[in-house]
């Protein structure tokens, strides 16, 4: 998955 | 949310926290770098412009809040409070050689050709190298505090974390990233030299010192 372009890390 | 990725954010934390409390107890932000703290205050502003759009966590959430708060108010210490102690002499960084070329590879490389995405990718590849102006600073002064290297190596853990975090996410969970990953370590390489000379002297009671 690419994924959520990592909007869950800070 | 993991170990690596926890502890990571820990140290981010405890990082902001060392250098706020350094600037608070000795009244002096003398061999911090003032340019290095605006970008960290932009890098967060740009990227947390989803705080009220996209909601993820309470964690989350207030971790952003905190990390906003906390840049703010080192670069209000040391450009308004402690102003006088603030050695500019020494950062002479030209800040343009990084904003300039994050925001045109943020409008060239990014997931998706909008107006928060490109906020947020413009964030990533700016704080892959707001370390630089304090780098520069050490370089040219020859030498560290050894509270200064203590901020230096738990920034730096930071990123180191999050790449095994990526790691780790790849194989348990299929996410990967690669704009945060691939500037991630470029970020860290950047603390390389600095994590060697941290490891080989301040751990053993020595000042960082450069090698004349």
């Amino acid at each position: 998955i690419a994924a959520q372009f990592g909007k869950d890390e800070l | 949310m993991n170990v690596f990725r926890l502890s990571g954010d820990v140290a981010h934390l405890i990082a902001i926290i060392i250098l706020l409390l350094k600037i608070w107890t000795s009244r002096s932000c003398a061999g911090i770098s003032g340019k290095s703290q605006i970008l960290f205050a932009v890098t967060f502003v740009a990227r947390y412009l989803d705080l009220f759009t996209n909601y993820v966590s309470i964690y989350n959430s207030v971790m952003k809040i905190v990390y906003l708060l906390a840049s703010f108010g080192t670069v209000y210490l040391m450009y308004m409070k402690f102003k006088a102690t603030y050695d500019h002499n020494h950062d002479t960084f030209r800040l343009e050689f990084l904003i300039l070329p994050a925001i045109a590879l943020s409008l060239i490389i990014n997931h998706d050709f909008a107006v928060i995405e490109v906020f947020w990718t413009f964030s990533i590849y700016l704080e892959s190298v707001a370390i630089l102006p304090q780098l520069f600073m050490v370089s040219k002064t020859g030498e560290a505090e050894s509270i200064t290297s203590h901020y230096l190596f738990a920034l730096g853990s930071y990123r180191a974390l999050y790449i095994v975090n990526w790691i780790y996410r790849y194989y348990m969970e299929g996410f990967y990233d690669m704009i945060a990953t691939l500037a991630g370590i470029v970020q860290t390489v950047l603390y390389c030299d600095f994590f060697y000379l941290y490891i080989t002297k301040v751990l053993k009671g020595k000042k960082l010192q450069l090698p004349a």
